[in-house]
């Protein structure tokens, strides 16, 4: 599945929506330090199913949702959608559609909402449906700042866990 | 299972031992385990030696062959089972230019088979991108895209 | 001693709350103890706010905040209680232009206390050096010092 | 003490003798990916008195001699020298000399030397002198590549190290 676009709201440092659309090919994302670029990153794991939110850098998961800045106060709702090509690889059910919109919201009140085409969903379904179609479940999708150093100097056995994926 | 476990670090350590020498224009690398006799639980260990060199441990390695060493093992386990798509952030921080450049070649070799999202603060990796999105915070704490202009790269970046 | 280390926590903390708005061009760090009433076992956290955005944990910031936070304790510490001599390995890496560039003028103001030796691959850093050495390998495996011409700065390494 | 200059021959890639003169100010070190910067920095730290072969990103101690290379064969000796001006910060039994040059040597049969302006010391003579003088003793006097992101992820207690340094 392609990835066609992103829309990131309220989810870290993106307090006004924003619209990203990944062609074919290599998109390069840049800017200065804390402009949000790894932000982008952390986005998209977390629309993916992400629950740990020491693996986004937070310590708990409202660390997510735009906190406020000097010209802004804090917002109440994050959500991030993906929108996907559906390029013949995807689970029976979703065969008819051309697009498929993965959404993920989380209120600060700690209400958490999955959609896939505008659907309520369970977060199970979103789960399934990336394992499914071995889309960024792989441990070698997405490379994290600073994380490429850690294949080397990984323990023999947390290498392994690499090479089992691709079993 | 044992036998799909032994296929696939076959098929990774055949890859790996092609891409290693594109990436540093020669030398050579490969996976080893560290129980052959046990496969279920074997660890498995990488063995780099950059051109020219003696072979010693990869922790003698300097930042840059080890960021390229772990490259190149990526690369080779995803040209063995490609991901949809594929997100490196600043992978080429620790990498002199000549190096950039030769990543920038293999990736974009690698990028006809699927989408990559490259964060990057290197003007080489830049100009290979087909595409570029920049992010901007004019507002301090407010992340905002912008079009981007790098010669002919253009990316009007608001929805 | 208790005391002792009550005054230099002090002393660091003062210099650090000094120190980061330069680096940064504004915001606020501070230093704090996770146990104000156990001086002698307490540890230390870092409080980091750069300029505009909202106070939040210090894992939130980007890899260049993070090493730019670092940095700024690291010459607070120095300004305290200098070395000698002072090596820095690449802590340019992860930062972008803007903040390479305050890095290398508070650098230039502190290297007037102590010797500093700073490996780089960044040609801001190099251009602020007062002489540049060379590393290469010609024969590879074979480390040679040469002389490296980087406009006004020559050094004719061999002994 | 400033370092006047580093002498390196057979230390890791250094086969040939090399020799780097520090001045005041900023002394930069360039080069490509591998060249031996890093272990330039290597060279200080066990002249200095370095015991663990882990620091020197080594395995064991013996790694730290030059191995070989396509071009050339394993040598048998590391040997690697710093020559400090006296700028009067020194202990008593050294106050005379105008310079103070520190070697080390280590033979690939695992026989190591130490000297200091040219006269047999133990390694004690070396760490005492400078611990004395305060060089590089320090956590923060070397920042090793890649290690600068500790300080901020470190835990607490392992911080609190660094300002004991300074107490
Ligand atoms: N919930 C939140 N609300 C507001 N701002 C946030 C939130 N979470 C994170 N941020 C801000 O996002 C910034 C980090 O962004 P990010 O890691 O994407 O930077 P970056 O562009 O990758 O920078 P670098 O080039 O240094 O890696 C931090 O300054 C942090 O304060
Ligand atoms: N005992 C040894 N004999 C020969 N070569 C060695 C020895 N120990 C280390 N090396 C070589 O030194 C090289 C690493 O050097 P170093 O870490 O100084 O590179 P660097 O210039 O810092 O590069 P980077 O910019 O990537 O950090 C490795 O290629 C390694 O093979
Ligand atoms: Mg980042
Ligand atoms: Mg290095």
């Amino acid at each position: 599945m392609r990835i066609q676009r992103l829309e990131i709201h309220g989810f870290k440092s993106f307090a006004d929506k924003v619209v990203l659309n990944f062609g074919e090919g290599i998109s390069g994302i840049v800017g200065p330090n804390g402009c949000g670029k790894s932000n982008v990153v952390d986005a998209l794991r977390w629309c993916m199913g992400e629950m740990s939110a020491k693996q986004l850098r937070g310590r708990a998961m409202n660390d997510i949702i735009f906190a406020g800045c000097d010209s802004r106060g804090p917002l109440g709702l994050a959500e991030v959608t993906i929108t996907f090509n559906n390029d013949g690889n995807v689970p029976p059910q979703y065969a008819a559609y051309t697009e498929i919109a993965v959404t993920r919201r989380l209120h600060r009140d700690g209400t958490s909402e999955y959609l896939i085409n505008k659907t309520p969903v369970r977060l199970r379904d979103i789960t399934d449906l990336f394992l499914g179609t071995g889309v960024g479940t792989r441990a070698y999708s997405i490379i994290e700042q600073g994380r490429i150093g850690f294949i080397v100097s990984a323990r023999p056995e947390d290498r392994r866990t690499i090479i089992e994926e691709v079993a | 299972s044992r036998d799909r476990f032994a296929e696939a670090f076959r098929a990774v350590n055949e890859m790996f031992q092609k891409v290693f020498p594109r990436l540093f224009r020669g030398g050579e690398a490969r996976l080893e385990l560290t129980d052959e006799e046990n496969l279920l639980e074997s660890g498995v260990e990488i063995v780099s030696q950059p051109p020219g060199k003696k072979l010693q441990s990869v922790s003698l390695l300097s930042g840059g062959e080890k960021a390229l060493t772990a490259t190149a093992l990526v690369f080779a386990i995803f040209l063995i089972k490609p991901s949809p798509f594929c997100v490196l952030d600043e992978v080429d921080a620790p990498l002199d230019d000549a190096n950039v450049n030769r990543f920038n070649e293999m990736l974009r070799d690698i990028s006809k088979i699927s989408q990559f999202i490259v964060i990057t603060h290197n003007k080489l990796t830049m100009a290979e991108s087909d595409r570029l999105y920049g992010i901007t915070m004019e507002e301090p704490g407010l992340s905002k895209v912008v079009s981007v202009n790098l010669g002919s790269k253009v990316v009007v970046a608001a929805a």
